[in-house]
Formats: structure tokens, C-alpha cells, sequence
């Protein structure tokens, strides 16, 4: 439904590995307040 | 923080059990008191999170603790079956671990720590360019939210504080009150000790949402009877508690149902009640007075007559653990009929009218039936109340509406207990593991 999918939003996520830093576009739920 | 705490001696684990064909846990979603309810709706199945390593080197100097991404594969209570990313279909290290423990994390959650991932043993070699992989792999996927670790302490806290003082029911005597000290608080649920108790006297366990606590001064206020000390009842009738005194405000009111006109609770009505010493039992009751605030006193007539009242129960008028007289029989539940009467003999009807009795109008009870997502053969943990320090592994054996048999695991069915879809004593599976409390597992014979 369109109220849950609202508690879902979009954040770029860093990662880091053992050969270096790198982002990702992830879902993350909505309570990040 | 608690989720760091030592393990528990002897304490029950699940883990055995949870890939067993057919095992169903409830999901944290249908228990309102649990921590992280709120949130649990949007902790799904191929979610990724950030966990513990294991497959790797007991021992690296540079990376004492190594983390791996990992997918969501099934979640049962709060645990989940997880799988380390890389792994394809290969399901041989699938591991099963508690969503809320700290070494789970949401993904870029090591990044902002400054420790890399390190892909497990089995699989180290398996790809040349790990971030092409976990581009992929991770791109629009879901992960938990960056707050997930406050969230969980933050639902751990409970509103009490030890050192409270509270009214409980006497354990010894279930018609009275008494006052107690919170003692310990694990999981929201407290030990409190009662006033001029006995010195070996252990006291009692609720949880804090418990329909068996009340704030100091409520028993003198609804006119239920107390067992206090001379000071504690002069500073409840004056109004002025001492700051340790637990008020309103800590309390879960039950909700104010405005009855028709001219219906009420009286003197003598008779209805059908969960017997509060013997949970497993429905039994034909009476009202035997009628308190303030829609509180009543009731007695299970399976019992002998006992003059000085010490059987009395207090219910609230909208618990759910009343009913109308033939509800067990609508229902297909036995009755327990009152003392004297054969159960395969008792008619409701014959039993009104030779005893000149009336009963409890049907318009005065709670029969709202909440959409609670129950159903037979999940199992959960639930504490006995007849021995409310414990609390055990359980499986739901029957649904009636809003109530819920639950079946304590490899123990006989007169242990069972009705509770309510909402009670605060049943937990999902994997909480004692997320509060610290020790897990009873099923009997073994």
C-alpha cells in the first residue's frame, strides 16, 4: 500500500572492503528520525 | 548495555527446533508489549544486514572482529536464518541469530566504524572483485534502519525503576492487595517484594502491563481490600505519596466502556471467568461486589464456600477474561459448573431457574475481537503464572476469538493457560535471549 511503502526510503550506504571505500543505493525503513 | 550481558546458565535455546519442518514462531508483530513492535513491520525476508564473521581465521591481528554482509532467509520470532552473501544456493553455514543482538547490524554500519568486510573462508576466493559483487548485490536491496541498536534499547526501557513502591495482589491471598517494592525489572517485567512479608519469601513476578499491579493509593480509591501498613494508608487517603510511590500515570488504565442505561454489574449476577488459580479452567461465576472505576469481585463457584472472601477475584469489567454465561458451551470449551454439579450434566438454563438466578447481561461485556494475527501451532514463550519468575516455551493450542490456550511444551493440558491475545505474558520466540531472562525448555520425560 502507499503508506507502507512510504516507510521505505533510499539512502546511499558506504561500504568498505579490503580494497577500498565504495556506495550503494539501499532501502532502508523510514525511522532513521 | 544489556544486549551485552553474560549467557544465561542453563537457559533454553531454540535453535534446535527452529528448522524443524512445521515449526511456526508468532511474529513479533502480534505481541503490542515486545520490544521494537512498532518497527517489526519493516523487518522482512531478503533483507541484508551486517553480522559477525565466523568462517574465518580465529585470529587476525589487524581485524579482531570480522563482518560479512548477510541475507535474511526466515525469521521466526526475532530470530532469523541468515545466509553470508557469496554463498549462492549453498545453505552450509545458514546460521540462525537473534535480529536484536549486537552483532547485527544494518549494512554500512562496519563502513562508518572504519573496519572492512571480509568475505568468510569458504568463499574468499570465490570472486576477484568483491565490490562489483556487492554493488550488485546490495544495490535496492533493504537493510535495517541506522538506528536499529537505539530503537531496541530504547524499547527495553521499562517505565518503572527499582525501589518503586506499588500495589500488587497478594499471592497468598488473591482477594487483597499488598504493598510492594520493585526489587528488579528484566524485560519490562518486575520482581517486587511485599511489605511485611515472610523473611524467605520470594514475592511475585508481572509484567509492568500487568492487570495485577496498581498504582499506590488505587485500592483505597476503587474500594478493594488492602493488607498496608497504618503510614502507608494515611498517606494514601491524605494524597501525599512519597516520590517512590508509583502513580497513574505509570499504570495501563483499562479502557472506560460506556454501558446502555439502566444495565450494570450487581450483587449475585453470574457469568463465566478464567479461574485465576487455575488458569487452564473456565469456570461459572458470581459477582460478589461491585467496585468503583467498573472494577468487580468475583468467586469461582467450582470452590468451596469460603466465608471470609479470601477467594474473591478482582476483574475490571472490560477484561477479556470474562464472559457471558454460555460462551463455553457456544464455543465448544468445557465449563467448570459451580461445586456439586456434574460438568457433563450442567445446563445453564435448568441452573438459572431453580436457583432463582440471574446473569450478567450480555451488552456489560468486552467483545471486541482485535485482528491479532494467532493462530494453533505457533509456538512463543510465556511466563507460568503459577510460578510467574519462570518463563517457558509454549505452542497455542486453541484460538476462541480474542482468547488463546497456551500449551507449555511436554507438560500435561491441566497445565495450559487461557490467556488474552493481548496479555503481556506471552512473548515472541527469542525474547528471553533479547532481555536477559532465562528461558525454560520443554519438559522432557
Amino acid at each position: 500500500s502507499e503508506t507502507k511503502s512510504r516507510k521505505w526510503e533510499q539512502k546511499q550506504v558506504q561500504i568498505k572492503t579490503l580494497e577500498g571505500e565504495f556506495s550503494v543505493t539501499m532501502w532502508a525503513s523510514g525511522t532513521d528520525d | 548495555l544489556k544486549r551485552n550481558r553474560a549467557e544465561i546458565p542453563n537457559t533454553y535455546e531454540w535453535k534446535n527446533q527452529l528448522s524443524e519442518p512445521g515449526f511456526i514462531a508468532a511474529p513479533v508483530s502480534c505481541f503490542k508489549h515486545a520490544p521494537i513492535y512498532e518497527c517489526w513491520d519493516n523487518i522482512t525476508v531478503g533483507m541484508k544486514v551486517e553480522v559477525e564473521n565466523t568462517d574465518c581465521d580465529n585470529f587476525s591481528e589487524s581485524f579482531p572482529d570480522s563482518f560479512w554482509v548477510a541475507t535474511v532467509l526466515k525469521i521466526a520470532g526475532y530470530k532469523a536464518l541468515l545466509r553470508y552473501e557469496g554463498f549462492g544456493q549453498n545453505g552450509s553455514k545458514d546460521f540462525w541469530l537473534n535480529l536484536c543482538c549486537n552483532t547485527v547490524h544494518p549494512v554500512g554500519w562496519c563502513a562508518t566504524r572504519g573496519k572492512p568486510l571480509i568475505p568468510p573462508k569458504t568463499i574468499q576466493d570465490k570472486y576477484k572483485d568483491w565490490k562489483e559483487f556487492l554493488v550488485k548485490r546490495l544495490t535496492g536491496a533493504r537493510t535495517l534502519p541506522s538506528n536499529f541498536s537505539t530503537k531496541i534499547e530504547d524499547s527495553l526501557i521499562s517505565r518503572f525503576r527499582c525501589g518503586m513502591n506499588l500495589e500488587v495482589v497478594d499471592k497468598n491471598r488473591i482477594s487483597r492487595m499488598k504493598v510492594a517494592r520493585i526489587e528488579k525489572i528484566v524485560g519490562k517485567r518486575l520482581h517486587v517484594k511485599y511489605y511485611q512479608a515472610e523473611q524467605d519469601d520470594n514475592g511475585f513476578w508481572c509484567h509492568e502491563d500487568s492487570p495485577l499491579i496498581h498504582p499506590c493509593g488505587w485500592s483505597e480509591r476503587v474500594g478493594h481490600c488492602i493488607s498496608a501498613h497504618r503510614s502507608y494508608m494515611e498517606r494514601c487517603i491524605s494524597g501525599n505519596l512519597h516520590e517512590d510511590d508509583a502513580t497513574e500515570e505509570y499504570f495501563i488504565t483499562p479502557r472506560t466502556i460506556h454501558y446502555p442505561p439502566d444495565i450494570e454489574f450487581r450483587e449475585g449476577m453470574k457469568l463465566e471467568a478464567v479461574d485465576p488459580l487455575n488458569l487452564s479452567s473456565i469456570c461459572v461465576a458470581t459477582v460478589m461486589k461491585v467496585l468503583k472505576e467498573g472494577y468487580i469481585m468475583i468467586r469461582i463457584d467450582s470452590y468451596d464456600a469460603d466465608e471470609s472472601g479470601a477467594d474473591w477475584f478482582c476483574y475490571h469489567s472490560s477484561s477479556p477474561c470474562i464472559f457471558p454465561a454460555g460462551f463455553c458451551d457456544t464455543n465448544s470449551i468445557p465449563l467448570t459448573p459451580p461445586k456439586g454439579y456434574d460438568p457433563s450434566e450442567f445446563d445453564w438454563e435448568t441452573y438459572l431457574r431453580e436457583n432463582n438466578l440471574e446473569t450478567v447481561p450480555l451488552a456489560l461485556f468486552n467483545r471486541e475481537v482485535p485482528a491479532h494475527g494467532f493462530v494453533v501451532g505457533m509456538r512463543l514463550e510465556a511466563a507460568d503464572l503459577m510460578d510467574p519468575r519462570l518463563v517457558c516455551v509454549g505452542t497455542v493450542s486453541r484460538v476462541v476469538g480474542r482468547l488463546l490456550k497456551v500449551h507449555f511444551d511436554g507438560w500435561e493440558e491441566e497445565y495450559d493457560q487461557w490467556l488474552d491475545c493481548e496479555s503481556p505474558d506471552v512473548y515472541p520466540v527469542g525474547w528471553c535471549e533479547l532481555v536477559g531472562q532465562k528461558l525454560e525448555g520443554p519438559r522432557v520425560t
